[in-house]
């Protein structure tokens, strides 16, 4: 029968298998690569031999071991804000799809990064602060708030920067084939003050991206650590 | 895509110069770096007697010693790597994911007759 174009050669499939790849990746909407990535890599390639010898089961970077280091696009959503306690400014869906981890191999480290434009949540006044929580969610269905269910992550502010990071790596000791959480941030401060709530809360749109780093020890590291 | 060979060839086994361009197998599609890296491969012979550059084992120096005397019936060691490094990719998934990778053994940096 004819071989199709798309088809991979026996050759090149046993190379992509020996990358630990099952498939030739074919991206189609290329994402530019996370600046954390590139200096890692560049910081890498530098490497003296020992030492690229040394280092290549352990992230220098993040001091924790591992060989693969993914960083993985938020696909939520925005929702409804609901039912507000106080000034609810952002309700989002973070999901993120995980099934590329292989069966093999061993999470070391997970921290997610809420991006912003800029700057912005500075609270106005005193006593005013932004309140941050983070929800595990069920994958499947719209999640729901839930009265006294505590969050994964709760931070207040009084001003949220352009990045921050949480570290999940407890949450996600156990994977499945994705996550899924609720951001919420909300706006808290003396009563009386709604006015300067509401425009603090007005700054929501600038929330710019979510994504999450994921690093992993695969099967060719653990197997060197069990001869080892 | 190999570089010009280096202008004194040698009959022994040693490392020689192997570029591997990405583009050249196909994949430049996915792999966003490097675009290419040196690694190399072995070559040469591994003759009687072993001299010690030639990272021979014991059991190689006695594999020549055999061959010397029964070249029909013993081959000679084989000529292959005996230390390699890691390099690093940094490659999209097949979900489009950015993915930094360190693999083992992907630059031959030492051969030797075993």
């Amino acid at each position: 029968s004819p071989v199709l174009a798309t088809e991979l050669s026996p050759q090149e499939n046993s190379l992509l298998k020996s990358l630990g790849l099952s498939a030739k990746p074919s991206p189609k909407k290329p994402v530019p690569v996370p600046p954390v990535l590139w200096r890692m890599f560049q910081k890498r390639k530098a490497l003296p031999w020992p030492d690229k010898e040394r280092d290549s089961c352990r992230v220098e970077e993040l001091n924790v071991p591992g060989d693969i280091v993914r960083v993985f696009a938020d696909q939520g959503r925005f929702l409804p804000e609901g039912q507000p306690q106080g000034w609810l400014c952002l309700r989002k869906l973070l999901f993120f799809n995980l099934s590329v981890l292989e069966e093999g191999e061993r999470l070391t480290m997970a921290q997610l990064e809420l991006q912003f434009h800029h700057n912005s949540y500075q609270a106005p006044g005193p006593g005013q602060v932004l309140e941050l929580r983070l929800y595990q969610a069920s994958p499947r269905g719209l999640p729901q708030p839930q009265p006294g269910r505590r969050p994964l992550v709760e931070r207040s502010f009084v001003h949220l920067h352009k990045s921050l990071l949480f570290n999940l790596s407890a949450a996600l000791k156990m994977p499945g084939r994705s996550l899924a959480l609720v951001l919420e941030i909300s706006a808290s401060g003396r009563a009386g003050a709604s006015g300067s709530l509401r425009s603090l809360c007005a700054s929501a749109d600038a929330f710019s991206a979510t994504s999450l780093l994921v690093v992993t020890l695969g099967q060719q590291c653990r197997a060197g650590r069990s001869r080892r | 895509s190999a570089p010009s060979p280096p202008l004194t060839p040698s009959p022994l086994c040693k490392p020689r110069r192997l570029y591997i361009s990405f583009s050249d197998v196909g994949w430049e599609n996915w792999i966003i770096a490097p675009q290419g890296y040196l690694a190399n491969y072995c070559g040469g012979d591994c003759p009687f007697p072993l001299a010690a550059e030639l990272n021979s084992t014991n059991h190689a120096v006695l594999q020549t010693m055999v061959h010397s005397l029964d070249p029909q019936g013993t081959p000679q060691p084989c000529c292959v790597p005996v230390r390699l490094s890691p390099i690093s990719m940094l490659y999209y998934d097949n979900s489009d994911n950015v993915v930094l990778r360190h693999y083992q053994d992907m630059v031959v940096d030492e051969c030797g007759c075993r």
